[in-house]
């Protein structure tokens, strides 16, 4: 189990290092082990964007923690993958470029494993193949008015 | 193994059962609406449905807040209920069937009830049924609103989960 | 001090309903002490979008609990003025029309305060009579590129 | 009472010295620009001006991480600086002068040095000058990123401390 783990923290930092830098179009970033028993140390994830030095999580900006976790979640389903991914709003505070880089990304992913967003962005939306509109016409009630299939040229 | 089918009925602001159809990969989907008309009641009722125990992960503070409360239109009704259907072809899922629907209920007492091919079953046969499929939990198949930080922010320790689940 | 502190609580709680009322055009919301002593017990929020229940905070929408959360703000304001806001990406988890009731409201707080937002939002920006524009032209060293003054015509 | 400029030298991303000019009221400004570019930092110097204590609420772990710590083109520098200009003309601040500064520097050892108009002070006699102005502590002036919600999340007795100043 051990092992497992060990080996598991080392693909994991693979796919890690890799999106993260063509998410962020160069810099890097790790997860690694802490000191101790394998089987119950933290995780340690460090960062550093281009041109920026290596500095604590905290002090990166809203935009860049939502780009780096992105990364470490795409970078788990990449280990193992998961038959679907349904994130929540998780491009609330990225910007326009960012916002383009992280649709590509959902879209390369999306070939192995079902990707479903929760968006109010329009940039994020025209990565869609499918969209669901949801409404409250009558008050407090939901209803889904629309399941658009849209082809969508690349 | 994909999902085909999540339906929603008498699940927080879905009084009425709504179902979302769902296409086999490669599949981008966006779910879209104003502030507070129930995209992310969308996201717990899949959390629900494949056995979220914890309740805050739910965004309540017990169980029956999923049920339907009314509105200034609606009685409340009694119990929510929430089903997924999966194309299990590939047998990714733990049983011989080439299709799967799990469904759960839960009543005002708090109570939940399982079901796999409608048939009765405990949470134990949802959770072993997902053993080892990457959906177990939902660890990092599902991303709440306002979540997509916590890994950073959360504690070197407290992020073994996540990456246990991967493991 | 108890005094004091009650009959604070009692505007902030009539300017509370007021502004949630106006933002979310309809429904109610209110403030009240808890049991027990004025000077250490708890505040308790609560809020009822229109059409809907009373139901906890927690169940709120992203959008509607940003607006909540506003509000309160904008009550504190308004019960006792400041001489300035400074709000970062608050509107984030807002859609375009919470955006724009967003944007009547700071319009109308910025009579006597200075407001100050950071945003990515193109609606929020268009409400602004200044904007300030940053930069990392060199990486990793930000710079302001632009103060422009902007007569906005309503 | 007005705020006029704030300065910024070394502090985070700026390295070089920046100022930023504000109207009086009626006044809305927009700060707009990319990820990652130092619009919150700008946020994080007016609350380091003002004399915040808790470094948690300036994003770091401790106060010298607020001094610019070089980049792929820089060095580091040694110290930090922000400077907030007020117009008093209406006397809301305690104090004679109709022009207020304030300015804060920080150093490697983590030590602070606080002026009012060029005098050096303690943090007390800025904490007194902003007593009951509505400033102190930023408690309802500035929300940062990612906080407006807190006092939704945050339990019932914690909440107090923002209405509090209030009062
Ligand atoms: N048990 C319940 N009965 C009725 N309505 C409920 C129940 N639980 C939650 N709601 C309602 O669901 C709404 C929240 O829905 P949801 O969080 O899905 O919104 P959303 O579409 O994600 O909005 P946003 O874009 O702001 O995040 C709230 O207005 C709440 O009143
Ligand atoms: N002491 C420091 N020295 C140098 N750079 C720093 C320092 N502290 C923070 N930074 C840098 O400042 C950047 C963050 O800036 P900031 O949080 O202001 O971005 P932002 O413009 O608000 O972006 P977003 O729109 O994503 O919220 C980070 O990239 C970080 O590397
Ligand atoms: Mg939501
Ligand atoms: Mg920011």
């Amino acid at each position: 189990a051990k092992y497992k783990f060990l080996r598991t923290i080392e693909e994991v930092n693979k796919n890690f290092s890799e999106v993260f830098s063509s998410l962020f179009e160069g810099g890097e970033a790790r997860i690694s082990l802490l000191e101790g028993d394998p089987l119950e140390c933290g995780i340690e994830i460090v960062a550093r964007p281009s041109g920026k030095k290596w500095l604590s999580l905290s002090l990166m900006s809203g935009g860049e923690k939502s780009l780096t976790a992105i990364s470490i979640m795409f970078s788990l389903i990449r280990t193992r993958p998961s038959p679907f991914c349904f994130m929540d709003e998780v491009d609330a505070a990225l910007d326009e470029i960012n916002t383009i880089r992280f649709t590509k990304l959902i879209k390369e992913f999306s070939q192995n494993s079902q990707i479903v967003v929760v968006t109010h962005s329009k940039r994020t939306m025209s990565a869609a193949s499918a969209m669901y509109g949801v409404t409250m016409e009558e008050p407090g009630v939901s209803k889904l008015v629309s399941m658009k299939l849209v082809k969508v040229a690349d | 193994m994909h999902l085909k089918e999540l339906t929603l009925k008498g699940f927080k602001s879905f009084a009425d059962k709504t179902s979302f159809m769902f296409d086999a990969p490669p599949s981008v989907s966006a779910v879209v609406g104003p502030n507070g008309c129930g995209k992310s009641n969308i996201i717990d009722a899949l959390r629900f449905v494949i056995g979220e125990q914890s309740v805050k992960d739910l965004r309540g503070s017990s169980l029956d807040e999923v049920i339907f409360a009314g509105s200034s239109t609606r009685k409340p009704v009694s119990l929510a209920e929430v089903s997924i259907v999966f194309d299990n072809s590939d047998g990714h899922l733990k049983t011989d069937y080439s299709e799967v629907a799990v469904k759960r209920r839960v009543f005002r007492s708090g109570e939940s009830e399982f079901y796999i091919n409608k048939n009765l079953c405990r949470l134990k046969d949802i959770k072993d049924l997902f053993l080892d499929t990457g959906i177990g939990n939902g660890a990092y198949s599902i991303i709440n609103q306002g979540q997509v930080d916590q890994i950073l922010s959360s504690k070197p320790e407290e992020r073994r989960a996540i990456f246990e689940e991967a493991a």
